[in-house]
């Protein structure tokens, strides 16, 4: 079961002028945060129903939620994975995707089976000095994804080796 | 070496190799291009003067001067250059870094900040700024989204419905950016989208401001009773990380890409991952 009550109700309290700029005392600031990463953390049953039934597969979902300093530990450790992307907008759109990853060479496929483009970088020093003992990836995996509008494309990421990329390389060439 | 440029196929962008900063940004496909640098600054947040003992606090900006401190006049920078993206690393200071990046077929300029912990071992509360210097003619004019929809007309010391007497010079010229905030010419528009709210101005013509982060010492005496101080998980204070896209376009032509590019900030997709071994599912 799952249910968006959680962040409608945190939602509804952050109204307030003192959550919209932040402007409460430490700790009143600290618990508007705590209700919406609770409604946050109920609304991804939400997402993962969803999903479920617009992919006709039951899967044990998982979310990053600091992807913006390159922390992910499901990625980090997973030799392949899939991942999804969900476009509210109503036209097709397309995103930059980066993923923080341990090995060195990874294929990445489209919704359709296709090879995408992409290509393995290292986290930046500023990356690494902010994150502290919250990850440890040395690199980041990076690809663009079209997603349709209003809905969703799947991408497949398969850990290779050095070799296998250049023989997907040169078979794609 | 530091980097001098990079490019793709609609933006070219150049640093001065003395101060590692930007100093050129040039639409390639409209052919324009508009000398601006781009660098941060700090004001001294007041703590209360002859005029008025009002601190800069929770509820008030009030910086002590109205020219902020450079966070540094050089940057440490190197590039890295890849086929999906080229990405300028800049070290301002050890709370402050920015990388300015390119991605191959996308038609804007991305600048990812991160900043703090903002120091305060000098006892001086700090109130940062990304800054954007041109030599655009704004005539006192820019523009800032007021609820993340309209874009309205600001005039720097003035009100559209009484007569300003305009006694804070920078906090009197700040307005609430949501999404966007823009100053333009007759032939240009410099456009700036925020992935958060910020508050932003433009305090001389060709200038274009926005506070990315405060750390203050005193409480500004209008009821939080306490000084916007936050200390974080290490008890040293936050680190924040966001980012600015950066478009320059004709004044014609700019509302085109700056509403779909904001509107693809905004609802910006959740990524999901799964392990791929799931079971076949109806909802029936």
């Amino acid at each position: 079961t799952s249910s968006s009550l959680t962040l409608r109700r945190a939602m509804g309290v952050a109204q307030h002028h003192d959550a919209v700029t932040g402007t409460a005392k430490q700790h009143v600031n600290d618990d508007y945060t705590l209700r919406l990463y609770k409604g946050w953390e109920t609304c991804q049953v939400v997402i993962s129903n969803a999903l479920s039934s617009l992919t006709g597969t039951k899967e044990s979902f998982t979310f990053c939620n600091l992807l913006n300093i390159s922390v992910c530990p499901t990625t980090e450790a997973a030799k392949s994975f899939n991942v999804f992307l969900y476009n509210p907008l109503g036209r097709a759109a397309t995103w930059y995707i980066r993923l923080p990853v341990n090995g060195v060479a990874y294929s990445v496929r489209g919704p359709s089976g296709d090879t995408v483009t992409s290509e393995v970088t290292p986290v930046s020093k500023f990356t690494k000095d902010i994150r502290r003992e919250r990850g440890n990836a040395e690199r980041e995996l990076m690809f663009q994804a079209q997603v349709p509008p209003l809905g969703f494309s799947k991408f497949t990421v398969q850990k290779t080796s050095t070799q296998e990329r250049f023989f997907i390389r040169t078979k794609k060439r | 070496t530091s980097p001098t440029k990079m490019e793709n196929k609609y933006y070219r962008v150049e640093f001065d190799p003395e101060t590692g900063l930007i100093s050129g940004i040039y639409n390639l496909q409209k052919g324009i291009s508009l000398p601006l640098t781009q660098s941060f600054y700090w004001y001294n947040a007041s703590i209360g003067n002859a005029d008025s003992a009002q601190a800069s606090g929770a509820y008030i900006f009030r910086p002590n001067q109205s020219n902020p401190v450079p966070v540094t006049q050089n940057v440490r920078s190197y590039l890295v250059q890849n086929s999906l993206v080229q990405e300028v690393y800049q070290n301002f200071s050890s709370w402050c870094s920015q990388v300015v990046r390119l991605y191959s077929d996308q038609p804007y300029v991305e600048l990812e900040w991160t900043l703090g912990p903002i120091p305060v071992g000098d006892h001086l509360g700090k109130e940062v700024i990304s800054r954007f210097d041109s030599k655009l003619q704004t005539n006192g004019l820019f523009y800032t989204d007021a609820n993340g929809r309209q874009v309205l007309q600001r005039r720097r010391d003035f009100r559209e419905t009484w007569s300003l007497v305009q006694t804070e010079p920078v906090a009197g010229n700040y307005y609430p950016v949501n999404s966007r905030i823009y100053i333009k010419d007759k032939n240009m528009q410099l456009t700036v989208l925020t992935d958060r709210s910020q508050g932003g101005s433009s305090l001389t013509d060709g200038s274009l401001e926005l506070m990315v982060q405060r750390r203050l010492l005193y409480d500004d005496a209008r009821g939080v009773a306490e000084p916007l101080l936050e200390c974080g998980q290490y008890s040293e204070g936050i680190v924040v990380r966001g980012r600015h896209l950066v478009l320059l376009d004709t004044p014609q032509d700019a509302a085109d890409l700056h509403r779909t590019l904001a509107l693809q900030e905004y609802m910006s997709p959740q990524i999901i991952l799964s392990s791929g071994d799931g079971v076949p599912y109806s909802s029936k």
